[in-house]
């Protein structure tokens, strides 16, 4: 699930 | 993306660039911890492992490319500009890094989402980041030699670590299936070891002082 939502971020 | 976690990026982004600044004009980085430095050019490396295959917006792969660049900008000055590493305070700054890296790195391996190379390293990097400013906390408490920049780079970076959190709050309660606890205990402990400087940081700015840590 965290792909693509977490590691939009820096 | 939401204004906490724009604010968040911005203050990282000036923190690293006064830094960058301060040793570029004045050719010194005294009170500036190497060893904090190049943890954080590690967790660059490790975390953004996936600028080049995952492409989300020209905003992150821009700011990606910036903190890698600048982070290992640092090193650089620090360790090879015939000047400015004449400036560095090697014997104060003692710390190992292997203390922190070798834990994280053991925590990454048991705490992760999925057991890959990538999601590994890319979970190091956050317990890493967590903690990475130790060294340089240790500097300022054993030299207490604080200038305005150094204060300042640590109290934008602190900045930076609060505003992600209300970003977490906010997007939790905007976004569906926002739940993340890696980076948010990560994140959580972060914040928590600017505390205690902050504080000393307030007094000596509300009592227009220069910044002076007990001993």
């Amino acid at each position: 699930a965290r792909s693509g939502v977490t590691k939009d971020e820096l | 993306m939401n204004i906490f976690r724009f604010a968040g990026d911005m203050t990282h982004l000036a923190s690293v660039l006064v830094l960058l600044l301060k040793i570029h004009t004045i050719k010194s980085c005294a009170g500036v911890s190497l060893k904090t430095q190049e943890l954080y050019a590690i967790v660059f490396a490790t975390r953004y492992l996936d600028i080049f295959t995952d492409f989300i917006s020209l905003y992150n792969t821009f700011m990606k490319l910036v903190f890698l660049g600048s982070s290992f900008s640092i090193v650089w000055y620090m360790r090879s500009h015939k000047i400015v590493r004449r400036s560095y305070d090697k014997d104060q700054d003692t710390f190992r890094h292997y203390f922190l890296i070798v834990p994280c790195l053991l925590l990454a391996m048991i705490i992760n989402e999925k057991f890959t190379f990538r999601e590994v390293l890319w979970t190091f990097s956050l317990f890493l980041e967590a903690v990475a400013i130790l060294p340089q906390l240790v500097l300022l408490q054993r030299t207490r030699n604080i200038d305005n920049l150094t204060g300042q780079y640590i109290f934008l970076l602190g900045a930076y670590r609060a505003f992600y959190i209300f970003n977490w709050i906010y997007r939790y309660f905007t976004e569906p299936h926002y739940v993340h606890w890696i980076p948010w205990i990560a994140g959580l402990l972060q914040t928590l070891l600017y505390g205690d400087f902050f504080y000393y940081y307030f007094h000596s700015w509300k009592n227009n002082k220069k910044l002076q840590l007990p001993a």
